[in-house]
């Protein structure tokens, strides 16, 4: 555990909050894209199977329950308790066509032909791209509230500390994963837009 | 690609 690691984990877990508390207190998910949401909890799910199989750590255990519940809750609160708020006019981009050359890529660069890391590798490729239809929607509507702005910036963030990790990791203990550094930058990348209007404007869409 | 990860990152 380094500190860029561990910023990039505090960075998640805040995206993740203020993503169930912006709908809790509003009583809405206006803006959200539910596919977006739906995508991260398959991500998570592919991922945090090892959870049954291999044991890290508390801290490892505990924060994937957590991304687990969270995800899961938020989807809940879309879905069923707010159903009503929900945006589906503007959510719109078709998921299966980032669902699908995900699984195609997986089962052809993997570490290991087994259906656990197929899984792992899934996940990450996916959660490169799960929140392009996020993204999307907030292009086609041309706005988005500043509080959605807040949870896309901490949720970029999240993957790009990662990258500073990744670099000390190389360096200081010789470890790196090149599937998870790959997928890692073009997650990151896929943000740069939305970073510069974050910063540049302070509200996106304003 | 033949390093495995060790999967201690989330």
């Amino acid at each position: 555990m380094n500190v860029f690691r561990l910023l990039g984990d505090i960075s998640h877990l805040l995206a993740i909050i203020i993503l169930l508390l912006k709908i809790w207190k509003t009583r809405s998910c206006a803006g959200i894209s539910g596919r977006s949401q739906v995508l991260f909890a398959v991500v998570y799910t592919a991922r945090y199977l090892d959870l049954f199989t291999s044991y890290i750590s508390a801290y490892n255990s505990i924060m994937k329950l957590v991304f687990l519940a969270a995800s899961y809750g938020t989807i809940y609160l879309m879905f069923i308790k707010f159903k009503a708020s929900y945006d589906h006019n503007h959510d719109t981009f078709r998921i299966e066509f980032l669902i699908l050359p995900c699984v195609l890529l997986s089962l052809l660069i993997n570490h290991e032909f087994s259906p656990l890391e197929i899984l792992w590798t899934f996940s990450i490729y996916l959660e490169s791209v799960a929140i392009l239809p996020q993204l999307f929607m907030v292009s086609k509507t041309g706005e988005a509230e500043s509080i959605t702005s807040h949870y896309l910036f901490a949720l970029g963030s999240y993957r790009a500390l990662y990258i500073l990790n990744w670099i000390y990791r190389y360096y200081a203990e010789s470890h790196y994963d090149v599937i998870a550094i790959v997928a890692g930058i073009v997650q990151t990348v896929l943000y740069c837009d939305f970073f510069y209007l974050y910063i540049t404007k302070g509200i996106y869409g304003q | 690609l033949n390093m495995k990860s060790e999967k201690d990152e989330l």
